[in-house]
């Protein structure tokens, strides 16, 4: 085995097995906190995020340090199940809306269907977003979402424009 | 700190066509400038593509938006990081200084900030533009500027700023409502244009019949766009320098295109200054001598006596076989059949009366322009175009005065996302 010393200066050479790989969500849990990350539980402040010093753990699957306090603090047992409670509604809430979203049956479980939505390959940015001036609020964005007719002129009689529709540059 | 205001959107601020519903709610954030610069940022570049192909898919990327609304992006390699307003790279995990760690090959692909910079995941595997395994960074570029510039995800079938990537056979391109998101923002893009027309041209068919086409093509300074009627927009990766599609004419500044179309003379000039050329349409490119042995550029009081340059406008009629040659306030017609002009100059306003009073350019018209798709004669001045009476008009109205200039729309209401880009971007 002789280890290369020198790789090429675009790094073209290194395979791709040294990539990491992004956790696909299999699992409630796991859907729970992509509902979160990407503002279906709760919406997000995204320029917070940004200006944010200190990083967010990796780790996705560690519970808010909030929870924890809470356990700590020594929270009674009816009092951490009625949050549970809460927070499973939430969570069912969110994975409704999200496969509403979507085009999947609203079913609010964690199916087939929804995992696949849930690990296409997608954006960072927040699906939701707190309503301040920071992107469009949701209300403009649902207008955005509608579709609408716009009044397309017709070609008269007389030369044809010669022009498809073709998508090429 | 970014530069960007807080804009209260109003028809008299910005010229956006959007219901005045929208107006109430809260104020919407975007670029205050006209020109916003760019930099793939060293310490970012991604270990998938070359350089120069990352920088060639970024550069696509941001013209596809500078072609739908009034702003223009630069590429800036030199001033001090601070000073670029979009900043670019290429990470993985950890990254860049960035709050948001990424995840990995897989999932998320990219991320952006409002008004600020654009971290692609290079963990994921991102081609270019026909490469059709992993995915287009053309169009994850697109989608990541539309937030830098403002939007948010939207949940619509075409759109690019939908949240998950959906992989497309064909390049991609801003639909309708995508521009209309973006101009709610930014407004539309409305300059004065220097001259159009329709280009008629005849080709043979797969049965070797000739079919006459034609093409509309607005002129703006150097540059030039065809316009598809039936699409409401632009043809794609629109505008062209003049100097690529126009040969042998000026390169900038065309004051008037005329097309003499009779039973027995088929002729095409351009016209700036105190010139004229004569195009071939056989070859596209301007005569230096035509076929009658005349050669070009020719003053335009030598071919067309009685007429001096420069002109500000002109167009053919064929229904009364003249040509209207627009200077200041006059307006002169020359006959193409006895090569004179006859009881000329008048006032414009005089021989197209307004309809409504008050309301008539009067006098330096940028561009007068026989439509076939519309059927119609259009004068252009600054924004506005007034539409010249037809006889569909006379019928539903009879009390139109003849040739009268109905009241001027916005050019944009009507020829939509005709926008120029920097020059830097320019084929």
């Amino acid at each position: 085995h002789c280890e290369k010393l020198f790789h090429n200066r675009d790094y073209s050479d290194i395979s791709s097995s040294s990539q990491h790989q992004a956790r696909p969500v299999r699992n409630q849990a796991a859907a729970e906190e992509y509902l979160r990350k990407y503002g279906w539980t709760d919406q997000i402040n995204w320029e917070n995020i940004q200006r944010q010093k200190t990083e967010n753990s990796a780790d996705e699957h560690r519970a808010p340090q909030d929870w924890l306090d809470r356990i700590k603090e020594g929270a009674s047992a009816s009092k951490q199940w009625q949050q549970s409670q809460a927070e499973s509604s939430a969570y069912i809430e969110a994975l409704k809306q999200f496969q509403k979203a979507n085009g999947i049956p609203v079913t609010g479980e964690l199916n087939k269907a929804t995992q696949e939505a849930m690990n296409k390959p997608r954006c960072g940015v927040p699906d939701r977003l707190v309503s301040e001036s920071t992107f469009m609020d949701n209300e403009t964005h649902d207008i955005l979402n509608q579709t609408s007719d716009f009044n397309k002129t017709t070609d008269t009689n007389g030369g044809a424009n010669m022009t498809g529709t073709s998508k090429v540059r | 700190k970014k530069r960007f205001v807080k804009i209260l959107l109003s028809p008299s601020q910005r010229e956006v066509p959007v219901g005045p519903d929208l107006f109430n709610r809260a104020p919407k954030m975007a670029f205050s400038k006209a020109k916003l610069t760019w930099r793939l940022m060293g310490e970012g570049y991604s270990n998938q593509l070359s350089v120069e192909e990352q920088k060639h898919v970024l550069r696509m990327a941001f013209r596809m938006w500078s072609e739908v609304i009034p702003l223009e992006f630069e590429e800036d390699n030199h001033s001090p990081a601070s000073m670029v307003d979009i900043k670019l790279g290429f990470g993985t995990g950890r990254h860049m200084g960035c709050t948001r760690t990424f995840d990995g090959n897989g999932q998320e692909f990219a991320h952006a900030w409002q008004f600020g910079d654009i971290h692609f995941d290079d963990d994921d595997h991102f081609t270019t533009p026909n490469n059709g395994n992993g995915i287009s960074l053309l169009k994850v570029a697109v989608h990541e500027l539309g937030h830098v510039l403002g939007l948010p995800h939207i949940y619509r079938m075409g759109s690019v700023m939908q949240p998950s990537y959906i992989p497309q056979d064909s390049m991609f391109e801003l639909d309708w409502l995508d521009r209309k998101a973006i101009q709610q923002l930014y407004g539309v893009c409305n300059s004065p244009f220097d001259t159009v027309f329709d280009w008629i041209h005849s080709e043979k068919n797969e049965y070797g019949e000739t079919i006459i086409q034609f093409n509309t093509y607005f002129f703006r300074n150097n540059l030039y766009w065809l316009y598809e009627n039936r699409n409401n927009r632009t043809r794609y990766g629109d505008p062209i320098p003049l100097s690529v599609g126009w040969q042998g004419i000026p390169s900038s500044g065309i004051d008037a295109f005329v097309h003499i179309w009779t039973w027995t003379r088929d002729a095409i000039y351009f016209f700036k200054g105190t010139q004229f050329w004569r195009y071939d349409n056989e070859n596209d490119q301007a005569y230096t001598e035509d076929a009658e042995g005349k050669k070009y550029p020719k003053l335009i009081s030598e071919g067309f006596p009685g007429v001096q340059g420069p002109i500000d406008t002109a167009f053919y009629n064929k229904r009364d076989q003249n040509i209207y040659f627009f200077k200041s306030s006059n307006v002169i017609t020359f006959n193409v059949n006895t090569n004179q002009i006859n009881g000329y100059p008048k006032r414009i306003i005089d021989v197209f009366p307004p309809v409504v009073q008050n309301d008539h350019p009067i006098e330096n018209l940028n561009a007068a322009y026989y439509s076939y798709h519309y059927q119609s004669i259009f004068f252009f001045k600054s924004n506005f175009f007034w539409k010249v009476v037809n006889d569909w008009d006379k019928k539903q109205n009879p009390l139109l005065p003849i040739n009268g200039l109905m009241p001027k729309k916005n050019i944009s209401d009507q020829w939509f996302d005709i926008c120029d880009v920097h020059y830097s971007m320019l084929n």
